[in-house]
């Protein structure tokens, strides 16, 4: 797209497939209208004026930058959720490095007690990160889990409390309810808790995400977004439509497979980024 | 649903009116969006609709007086073309017959690999698992426990390169009777150069018989993306679609068949291992229409 040309039909017409193929669905269609009534009435001539346009028409939906902060009386709590192979477990480990790197205190509830190997999966990264693992017996009940967890993280004065859950789908009701009642158990050890609940996004999903973010949102008090594998092609465009639709913020992005391969996340540059 | 809304496209000319183009038009823009809202690739979509309207013409539409339903049948029949496959997919005796697995992070290979084994023992095979993710943490480890719940032995080792491993696998399924071999890949992004020769190596040196690329059914306009640098480094046979219990519409499915002519043979339909069934085109394209 070159710069300072005057702008065409044309451009608007390829900045749309620009903006749909990054994920950004019906978004892209109202911003491209946007687009075209505001170069109508001249407001904007050239390629410039487009690009800077549409980057603050994404920054706009995207809302304030916001952050994970640790709250209240410790152990913050941050319950981790999401479809099946999102990146829930290794964002748990990434978070938790994030906070051990700072000298804080971490405790993983292992909550994940039903797929093959899941918490041994997470026992690794809580030794590479220097967290402490707390995990039940395969097929125990994640409630259960969770409570130990809280219970250790609160006896052993821990600054935050990383719980991980099972993936699962939001067409899976009882799933969904299994979700409420261990944010509830969370809850009835720790007050307030879960203080914070991360739903983990894959950055390939197309506009699924939108009925991901409402059907958890629903389940679970969801506060915030993590989008992984966005180190990937894929653009994450579908975090703009669960901000305006939702209310979402996305506060982490997952850049990598290894412990250190987590950033806060910054509007400004995934607008830009979605021009790439 | 897409019934409706060309239902209600056409309504007004119902009422005795003749159709123009330009209500042609309006009904394949309903199209459109329906095909978007799938996660049909924007291209794709495209070329779909195109493909509509040239039959839409040939089938004289304009003066149908059922256009809507004319023209979902239209929109229904070339998306079932769009997937389905002229060419059955038959698993053979190749003493011992191959498959590999490869894909994005998180897709479902591992899971598959189980489920795929599983089927095939069902069928009267001799199935071996090779548990050639070697970074993933407890990977070999989650293979090794889908292998026990299905009484199917994997083949596991460290200190060894994934194409290494997945080489000694043939002779070692020979001399043990094992008449299919199936790799499971660890999960990596098309874009990383070093990870995507590492496949075409183990690609090389396996000499699989079926190259399945296994996609998350929930996958968006980046499956043209992912889909294209695999075929291109792999030549896929064919695509298995996963967690397609959610409810997603699945338009993965279409864009790339599209874009690299690999059909999906099967699908994923749940985390046990008896939740993987054969792919049916005309299935997919009613769930794809919503
Ligand atoms: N490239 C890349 N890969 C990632 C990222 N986050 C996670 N992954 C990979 O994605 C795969 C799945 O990650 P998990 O952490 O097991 O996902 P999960 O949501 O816990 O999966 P389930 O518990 O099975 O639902 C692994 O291979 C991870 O290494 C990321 O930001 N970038
Ligand atoms: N609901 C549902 N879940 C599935 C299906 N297939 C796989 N899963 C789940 O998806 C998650 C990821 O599956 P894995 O088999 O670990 O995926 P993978 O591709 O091997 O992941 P990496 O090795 O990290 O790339 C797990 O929670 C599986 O149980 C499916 O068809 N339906
Ligand atoms: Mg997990
Ligand atoms: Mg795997």
């Amino acid at each position: 797209l070159s710069i300072g040309r005057d702008l065409d039909d044309e451009t608007l017409d390829r900045l749309e497939e620009t903006l749909y193929t990054a994920d950004l669905g019906p978004s892209a269609t109202a911003m491209i209208e946007k687009a075209r009534k505001a170069y109508k009435l001249r407001e904007i001539k050239t390629t410039d004026d487009v690009m800077v346009f549409l980057r603050k028409e994404i920054e706009d939906r995207l809302g304030e930058r916001s952050e994970l902060e640790l709250r209240g009386v410790p152990p913050t709590v941050v319950l981790m959720v999401g479809v099946n192979g999102s990146g829930k477990t290794t964002t748990i480990a990434k978070l938790a490095r994030h906070f051990t790197q700072q000298g804080k205190k971490v405790v993983i509830g292992a909550g994940d007690t039903f797929r093959a190997a899941a918490a041994e999966q997470l026992q690794i990264w809580a030794d590479r990160v220097g967290a402490t693992l707390v995990r039940g017996k395969a097929g125990a009940d994640p409630a259960a889990v969770a409570f130990d967890a809280a219970e250790k993280a609160a006896t052993e004065k821990a600054d935050v409390l990383l719980v991980d859950t099972a993936g699962r789908l939001v067409t899976q009701a009882h799933l969904m309810q299994e979700l409420s009642k261990i944010s509830r158990v969370l809850g009835k050890r720790i007050p307030g808790a879960p203080h914070d609940v991360l739903l983990v996004l894959d950055a390939t999903t197309g506009q699924n995400a939108i009925q991901q973010a409402e059907k958890f949102k629903a389940a679970v008090p969801v506060t915030g977004l993590i989008v992984a594998k966005l180190d990937g092609s894929a653009k994450g465009g579908a975090v703009v439509g669960i901000r305006e639709r939702v209310g979402l913020p996305v506060k982490f992005i997952g850049v990598g497979e290894k412990a250190d391969d987590l950033e806060p996340f910054d509007p400004k540059e995934f607008a830009r980024s979605m021009f790439e | 649903s897409i019934n409706q809304n060309l239902q209600k496209v056409f309504a007004r000319f119902q009422r005795g009116g003749k159709l123009t183009d330009g209500n042609i038009q309006d009904g394949l823009r309903e199209i459109r969006q329906a095909l978007l809202d799938a996660d049909v690739h924007f291209k794709v979509a495209k070329d779909l609709i195109d493909e509509v309207t040239n039959r839409a013409v040939g089938e004289k539409v304009i003066e149908s007086v059922t256009p809507a339903q004319q023209i979902i049948k239209i929109f229904h029949d070339v998306l079932t073309a769009a997937m389905a496959s002229d060419k059955p997919l038959v698993i053979g005796q190749h003493g011992p017959t191959v498959i590999m697995l490869a894909g994005l992070q998180g897709s479902g290979k591992t899971t598959t690999a189980g489920k795929l084994a599983n089927l095939l023992k069902k069928r009267g095979r001799q199935p071996l698992l090779v548990a050639a993710d070697l970074q993933r943490p407890a990977a070999i480890e989650q293979l090794k426990v889908l292998g026990q719940q299905l009484g199917i032995p994997v083949l596991a080792k460290t200190g060894v390169t994934p194409p290494d491993l997945c080489a000694e696998a043939i002779p070692f399924a020979r001399a043990n009777g094992h008449d299919v071999v199936i790799l499971d890949t660890a999960g990596r992004l098309h874009i990383d150069e070093p990870l995507m020769q590492e496949v075409a190596a183990v690609k090389a040196r396996a000499k699989p018989h079926h190259v399945f690329f296994v996609c998350d059914a929930m996958t968006g306009q980046d499956a043209v993306n992912s889909a294209r640098a695999f075929h291109e480094r792999l030549a896929l046979d064919g695509v298995i679609l996963t967690k397609l219990d959610g409810d997603t519409r699945g338009g993965a499915a279409i864009s790339i068949r599209h874009v690299t002519g690999a059909p999906v043979r099967f699908v994923g339909l749940g985390e046990k291992l008896d939740q993987l069934e054969e792919f049916h085109a005309d299935r997919m394209a009613s769930r794809v229409l919503g």
